[in-house]
C-alpha cells in the first residue's frame, strides 16, 4: 500500500534522527481516557529525579488539554493535532521532532491518540510499543483488540486502584494477553495514587541505559 | 472522495431497506469498555418488556464476545467481525441487514467498534446515532473527539455508578458537549445497576413510535 510504504520511509528517517542523538523512544498508545496523560503526569517527576531528561510529542485529534498538563513539568513538548485522523503518523512525529532540543534530550515520549486500533497500523520510527489498558474498560479487550496489544513490547495495566469498584480479574486479563502477545512485559499502575510508578519507571531507565 | 461516495450509496439503500420495514435502527458508538454492551444489556428486556421486537448487529474487530453476550436473551443478532477495520461500514451492515428477520422488528441495533473516532466518519444508512460516553474517561473527551460527540442526537453518560471513585464532574462534562453539540439530549445510566435504563428505554421507544 502506497500510504504505508511513504509513511514506513519517514518512520525509518526518525528512528534514524533519534540514534544520531542517542535517544530512546516511546510510542504510549491506548483508548481514550485509559489514563495516559496521568501516568505520564506521574512518570515525569520520576525520571526527572533519575537525572533523565525526557521530552513529549503529545497527539491528539484536537486541543491542547494534554500538551498543557505535560507543560507544568517545565520539559520540553509538543503538541500535535491530527485535526481528525484517528493517529499518529511518521510524519506527523518528524514535525514533533524538529521542535525539540534533541542534543539534550535521553527520551522522548509520544502519547498517541486515544485509540485502541489505528496507532498500531503507523510506524513512527519509535523504538518501543508501550499499551495503557485501563480495569474499567474490561478484562477482554485484549483479544477484542489484538493488533495493538500484539506490537507491545510492555502492557501498562492502569487505574488499579479502581479493581474494588469493578469487576475485573487481574488474572484473566494476563491470559487475554498472553492469547495475542507471549513476551509483552506486564505492570500494573495508578496514574491517580502513583502505585508503581517507580516500577514503570525503572523498567523504562533500563530500556533507555540500554540504547545508549 | 470514492470509498465515502460507494459507503454513502450503500447507506442510502440500507435506509431505504429500514423505512420498507418500518424500522428504527441506531448507530451505538462510544470508546472501547465505555459499556455499550453492558447497556444493551440492560436495555434489551425493557424493550421486550415493552414490546418492542429488536435485532442487533454487533460490530468488533475480532471475536464474538459482545454477540454471545446478546444472543442469551433470545433475540436476533449477527456478529460482525471488520478482521482489522476500525469502523463499520455500509456494506457490514447491509450483510447484518440480510441477516436478520427484517419484518418481523420494530428495531435495529447496531453496535459498532469502540472507537472515538472512525465509526463518525461513515455513513451506515442508520437512523440515529447514540454516544456512549464513560465517567471513567475522563470529563474533556467530547471536545478532544469533537466528531462523534457533534453527529450524535444523544449522548448516553455511562458508570454514574462509579461517580464516588473517580475525578468527573457531570456539570462540566455537559458543559464540554454543548461546545461542540448544541442539541444532543443528554442520560445518565448505569449499565451496571441498571439506574436510569427505563428512562432510556422510553426515550428509545418514543423515537421508535415516531418512525412508523
Ligand atoms: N482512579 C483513577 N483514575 C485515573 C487513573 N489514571 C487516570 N485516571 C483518570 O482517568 C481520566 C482520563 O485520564 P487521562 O490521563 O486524560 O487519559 P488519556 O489516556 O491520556 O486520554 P486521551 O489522551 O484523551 O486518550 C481522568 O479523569 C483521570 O483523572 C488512575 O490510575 N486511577
Ligand atoms: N461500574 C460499572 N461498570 C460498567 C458499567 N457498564 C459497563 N461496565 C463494565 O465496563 C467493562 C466494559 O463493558 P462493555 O459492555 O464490554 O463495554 P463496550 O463498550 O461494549 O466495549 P467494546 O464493545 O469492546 O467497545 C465491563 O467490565 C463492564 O462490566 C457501569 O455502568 N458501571
Ligand atoms: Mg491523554
Ligand atoms: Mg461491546
Amino acid at each position: 500500500e502506497n500510504l504505508f510504504a511513504k509513511n514506513d520511509e519517514i518512520a525509518g528517517e526518525n528512528a534514524k534522527i533519534f540514534v544520531e542523538n542517542q535517544i530512546f523512544s516511546i510510542n504510549l498508545m491506548g483508548s481514550p481516557g485509559s489514563g495516559k496523560t496521568a501516568i505520564l503526569e506521574k512518570l515525569i517527576p520520576e525520571l526527572i529525579n533519575n537525572g533523565i531528561s525526557c521530552g513529549v510529542i503529545e497527539g491528539d485529534i484536537a486541543g491542547s488539554f494534554d500538551g498543557e498538563r505535560i507543560e507544568r513539568f517545565g520539559i520540553p513538548v509538543v503538541q500535535i493535532n491530527t485535526g481528525g485522523a484517528c493517529h499518529l503518523e511518521a510524519h506527523m512525529i518528524r514535525k514533533g521532532i524538529e521542535n525539540l532540543p534533541l542534543s539534550g534530550l535521553d527520551m522522548v515520549i509520544v502519547e498517541n491518540v486515544g485509540n485502541l486500533v489505528c496507532p498500531a497500523e503507523f510506524k513512527l520510527g519509535v523504538d518501543f510499543n508501550i499499551t495503557v489498558a485501563s480495569v474499567t474498560e474490561g478484562e477482554e479487550k485484549p483479544v477484542k483488540y489484538p493488533l495493538m496489544y500484539s506490537i507491545s513490547e510492555l502492557i501498562v495495566l492502569n487505574k488499579v486502584d479502581l479493581l474494588n469498584a469493578v469487576e475485573f480479574r487481574v488474572e484473566k486479563f494476563k491470559e487475554y494477553v498472553r492469547q495475542v502477545n507471549v513476551q509483552a512485559e506486564l505492570i500494573n499502575v495508578s496514574g491517580k495514587t502513583g502505585e508503581n510508578i517507580k516500577i514503570l519507571a525503572e523498567y523504562i531507565i533500563k530500556k533507555t541505559k540500554q540504547y545508549e
